[in-house]
């Protein structure tokens, strides 16, 4: 899923 | 999470800690452009609205949460605790060159037209460009003590390091964020002449960094 992976980044 | 994902989690925080470690010890902020501050306070702010949708983990929070406070409290350090020492008069970059075109691409540009991405984006663009009033104000005054350019060469590095992470990422998991990664190489764009003068000139030399 595009958020939840991008969300991890800072 | 990879060692080049560590390492620039780090070298951003090394960064922000030398410069509010700076002007806390030194009890002025002359040399530093507010302007930039304020922007990179924007951006934390805009980007970890997601603080309060997801949750990622332990360390996801608590390093957001400690960019938050260092950048907040850095802009309160240079606007109000030590505001007899800014340098008004050189911190002169007209930000809303850069805000606007990045508001506006925020909204052309985005992976959804949600309030939270729209943000999202808009804090990727403005992180890329926050850095020019700072790196306007070194050209004007021709010279930055060497503290100040160890906080700028670590916070340059750690994009850097993001774009290493990415090329990783995208080997190992096909990740693959277009806006963050065009937005990255833009970013240690902005920082490739600063990262020459900072090895020529403050690493092999000493003190201050003046510009021919």
């Amino acid at each position: 899923v595009i958020g939840r992976t991008r969300h991890d980044e800072l | 999470m990879n060692i080049f994902r560590l390492a620039g989690d780090v070298s951003h925080l090394v960064a922000i800690i030398i410069l509010f470690l700076k002007i806390w010890k030194s009890k002025s902020c002359a040399g530093i452009s507010g302007k930039s501050q304020v922007l990179f306070a924007l951006v934390f702010t805009s980007r970890y609205l997601d603080l309060f949708t997801v949750f990622i983990s332990a360390y996801n929070t608590i390093m957001k949460l400690v960019f938050l406070v260092l950048s907040y409290a850095t802009v309160y350090l240079i606007y109000m605790r030590f505001r007899g020492s800014y340098d008004s008069e050189n911190d002169s970059f007209r930000v809303e060159f850069l805000l606007v075109p990045v508001t506006g691409l925020a909204f052309l540009e985005n992976y959804a037209f949600t309030p939270l991405e729209i943000l999202w984006t808009f804090s990727i663009f403005l992180e890329a460009v926050a850095i020019m009033p700072q790196l306007f104000m070194i050209t004007k005054t021709g010279e930055a003590e060497s503290i100040t350019t160890h906080y700028l060469f670590f916070l340059g590095l750690y994009r850097a390091l993001y774009l290493a992470n990415w090329v990783w990422r995208y080997h190992t998991e096909g990740f693959f964020d277009q806006i963050a990664v065009v937005s990255g190489v833009v970013q240690t764009i902005f920082y490739c002449d600063f990262f020459y003068l900072y090895v020529t000139r403050v690493l092999r030399g000493s003190g201050k960094m003046s510009l021919p």
